[in-house]
């Protein structure tokens, strides 16, 4: 399984687009908070496809994200 | 309140139904 591409991306339709990216971020994300992974990846898929494919490459810009989708889920939660 | 809800939960294997107007 390589790397997520925006080609092959483009022959998905958006849902789709948005079900491969999530199904390549959770276990990052879990990894990174095993407890909300479900919730942050949720959170995560909101932003522009070019921006999470960026992530699936860029650890630190994707532990960045989540530790930002964190505290919104906080402020959100309280 | 509808934001109870937020955000959808992503759970692998299943369709992705998060944000049908994106």
């Amino acid at each position: 399984q390589g790397p997520l591409t925006a080609t092959m991306l483009s022959s998905a339709s958006p849902e789709e687009q948005k079900e491969m990216l999530g199904e390549r971020l959770f276990p990052l994300v879990r990894s990174i908070q095993p407890t909300k992974a479900s919730k942050i990846t949720g959170m995560l898929l909101e932003l522009d496809n070019s921006e999470l494919l960026h992530m699936l490459e860029s650890p630190e810009s994707l532990r960045s994200m989540v530790d930002e989708a964190i505290g919104v889920l906080q402020a959100h939660q309280a | 309140s509808s934001s109870v809800n937020w955000p959808p939960e992503f759970r692998p294997g299943e369709p992705w139904k998060g944000y049908p107007n994106i």
